[in-house]
């Protein structure tokens, strides 16, 4: 599974 | 991004460079909780691992690596540069009672039993309850130095703003995510009381004093 708006958040 | 976000992030960066300035500008880290300190970084370092495996833009990149070389910055400036001044015995919060159960819960609650998933879901809750230790410290001294409640203020902010960001982003982007938001719920939690006396006193030009 991907997970992009994790990466994206602080 | 939205405003919330944005605001969030400044906040959250100038807690970090308020804490830094003020031990740095004092020559002492008298009043800081260094445990906090080393969980923050502990915090940063098992988030940010994705600086390794996905880039999103350079504004997220330069903010993960601003945050993490300023947490390593005042841990080493309280435990080496300053350690004259730190103030040991009142920093007395265990933390492996955070750390262990924060261990534990990850493993067992996380979106996916994979080794950056867990590190990534043990630092969201590990955050929540970093600023414990401080907290504890001012409780046991009974005050806190004014610029040291900025900084409580701006990170409590922080969290804060970001519950509204979560909020935004599930109305209009249709995106939650279960576990920062239970963490942030609790971490925010953890500030109201905190909150409180920052209004009704710091405010007003009054020092943080606890009732004895």
């Amino acid at each position: 599974r991907e997970f992009t708006y994790r990466h994206d958040e602080l | 991004m939205n405003i919330f976000r944005g605001i969030a992030d400044f906040s959250h960066l100038a807690a970090i460079i308020i804490l830094l300035h003020k031990i740095w500008k004092s020559r002492s880290c008298a009043g800081i909780s260094g445990k906090s300190q080393i969980l923050f970084a502990i915090v940063f370092t098992t988030r940010y691992l994705d600086l390794l495996t996905s880039f999103i833009s350079l504004y997220n990149t330069s903010m993960k690596v601003i945050y993490i070389s300023c947490s390593y910055a005042t841990v080493y400036l309280i435990y080496m540069k300053f350690r004259a001044t730190y103030d040991g015995n009142h920093d007395s919060f265990r933390v492996e009672f955070l750390v262990v159960p924060v261990g534990g819960l990850a493993v067992l609650i996380n979106h996916d039993f994979a080794l950056l998933e867990i590190l990534w879901t043990f630092s969201i809750y590990l955050e929540s309850v970093a600023i414990l230790p401080q907290l504890f410290m001012i409780s046991k001294t009974g005050e806190a130095e004014t610029i040291t409640t900025h900084y409580l203020f701006c990170l409590g902010l922080y969290r804060a703003l970001y519950l509204f960001n979560w909020i935004w982003r599930f109305y209009f982007e249709g995106f939650f995510d279960m576990i920062a938001i239970v963490a942030g719920l609790v971490q925010t939690v953890l500030y109201c009381d905190f909150f409180y006396l920052y209004v009704t006193k710091v405010l007003k030009g009054k020092k943080l004093s606890l009732p004895a």
